[in-house]
């Protein structure tokens, strides 16, 4: 039990250090064990190193740093344990478009092993789209389905 | 194993008959603020078997049975029928398409059903448990919720980990 | 000092309904109190009907609607008991493009009584702006002020 | 009044001495992912005599010092000066400017002035009290804060309209 948990710490941990240098271009994170003596019960903690910084409480990091460590922490647990969907409700929503496009290369990435059904207006994430959905409201209150071409896609980027 | 089409009905603002056809790979939803979106993440967590209606933006159950609008009166029933493709045997049954519905009345009445044989909730429970899917775990991170593994304690962190294990 | 409350409700109740359709182009949105025989204690309810839809929780609101009804009551607290200065860091990240549009219209009026500064990346938003300032770690870890010109903006804008 | 300049050294991220020139109008912010956008809103709260720790996003108020890159050593102090314009009288003082500066040494020591005279803290605090202004009420706005005054409690709704009376 307590081997299982130590098994799959080390996994996640080795997973969420290589997604996020992928993520961020660099730095570094690690989860760590707040009792590493008492395998059952201990906590875990994450230090992350945001690239050519010091390393600091995660609240001082900014809005985009946040958003960004907490997807490579989703983002290695999938890898551990691969689900056969995942459905994202924009999360990138902090993200400049520099790390938008990495998210997106990254998703690209795990896409051939799990299936994403994402809602997003961002652009870089819709380029990496195989199929686009869009829901609209012609008639108020009522939602509606249709389907969406290429360029319509680009006015709603954003 | 994948998600092969959402049926929506009276469910939230889906008060017409709605159908989504997914493939592997990506799929992306986009729409105007208020158009539906985020609820049909909602509609793939109840027909999973979410019963904490917080976590689906409500007050009461009752709240994700179509509300009328201006021009529409409400309905009566909200159904939501999931289909998942089984070729690779990744559930435990012979099927090689699964298709899990549920509804719910006003009365407050439910039907579950799977590949249209009536069934209870704790069967559409038990189908997904093991699997790290839908309302445990992460595989659906709701709108404004990515943050929330940064602002939770190092012991609820520890349990996302032991769901992973 | 009851009366003073009343008073106070009443004016600000009156900017949020008109903020509220101002923004959401029709609607209807009402501040109520939860007891209003006992003004010096009653807690206050937002009740909100966005346009075409029916009456509901708020929680059933989507994320652009919740944000555009908080800005709604922020910019009503503004217009009642105005401040020299007001400072806004990425409020509308949760809106779409016509919604920031009605939301940098609305800012530039209220701009006329209150000075803002704002942090956004949002096309719309931008181009209400006055003055730009652009912020930068060229040094890793330090950050540097630099003056932007319109097309880096154009760039940025997301 | 408005805000004429903001000056910062050694706070937070901006570890060189950097002026920010404001006139009246909407004055924008752009830039990168932790660039240092949010720490700007920090310097003017801070500098207005904000308190809590927390609602500038660190632990112990020595956080807001710079504490180093990799290429730079921390340093051991950080300032913030705030002028403002009061042609109009907005503040009961005879100048037509006001400079308001705080500074912190990693000792823990501070200093405060007012038009470089110094003061104690709440000479800042309430040279601001009953402008609306700054730390109290709903003229700074911080990054995911805005839904706040919808899922706060009505109670503490009430709070905010009694800031405005
Ligand atoms: N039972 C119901 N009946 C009718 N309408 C409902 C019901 N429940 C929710 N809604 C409406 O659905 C809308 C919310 O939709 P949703 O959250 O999916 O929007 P969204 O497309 O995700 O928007 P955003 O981009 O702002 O996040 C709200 O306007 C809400 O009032
Ligand atoms: N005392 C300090 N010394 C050095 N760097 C600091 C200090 N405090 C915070 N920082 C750094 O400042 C950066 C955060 O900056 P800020 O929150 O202003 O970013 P931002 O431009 O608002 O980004 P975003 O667009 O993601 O919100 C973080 O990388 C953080 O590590
Ligand atoms: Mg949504
Ligand atoms: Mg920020």
């Amino acid at each position: 039990m307590a081997r299982k948990f130590k098994e799959t710490y080390v996994q996640v941990n080795q997973a969420f250090r290589e997604v996020f240098v992928q993520l961020f271009g660099g730095g570094r994170a690690e989860l760590v064990l707040c009792e590493p003596d008492y395998l059952l019960e201990t906590g875990v903690e994450i230090i992350v190193q945001p690239p050519g910084k010091k390393t600091q409480n995660l609240s001082l990091l900014s809005g985009g740093e946040r958003a960004l460590t907490a997807i490579a922490l989703l983002m290695a647990m999938l890898k551990v344990r691969p689900s056969p969907f995942c459905v994202l409700d924009e999360i990138e929503s902090n993200l400049d478009e520099a790390n938008v496009q990495r998210f997106a290369d990254l998703l690209s990435d795990f896409a051939k092993e799990t299936q994403f059904i994402v809602i997003s207006h961002r652009k870089g994430t819709m380029e990496a789209a195989h199929v686009l959905y869009g829901v609209t409201m012609e008639e108020t209150g009522v939602s509606r389905l249709v389907s969406v071409k290429l360029e319509d896609v680009e006015k709603e980027a954003s | 194993m994948y998600l092969k089409k959402l049926e929506v009905q009276g469910f939230k603002s889906f008060a017409d008959k709605t159908k989504l056809e997914f493939k592997p790979g990506i799929i992306l939803v986009v729409g105007p603020n208020g158009s539906g979106k985020s609820n049909i993440t909602d509609a793939i967590r109840w027909v999973l078997g979410e019963q904490s209606i917080k976590s689906l933006r409500g007050d009461k159950m009752e709240d994700v049975i179509f509300a009328g609008s201006e021009q529409r009166r409400s309905l009566g029933m909200a159904e939501v029928s999931l289909t998942v493709d089984n070729s690779s045997g990744f559930f435990p049954l012979e099927y090689n398409e699964i298709t899990v519905t549920r509804r719910l009345y006003r009365s407050g009445e439910s039907d579950y059903l799977i590949n249209r044989v009536p069934c209870r909730l704790r069967d559409i429970h038990e189908l997904f448990m093991d699997t790290g899917i839908g309302r445990e775990g992460f595989s659906i991170i709701g709108q404004g919720k990515v943050d929330e593994v940064l602002s939770v304690k190092p012991e609820a962190r520890r349990s996302l980990l032991e769901e992973a294990a």
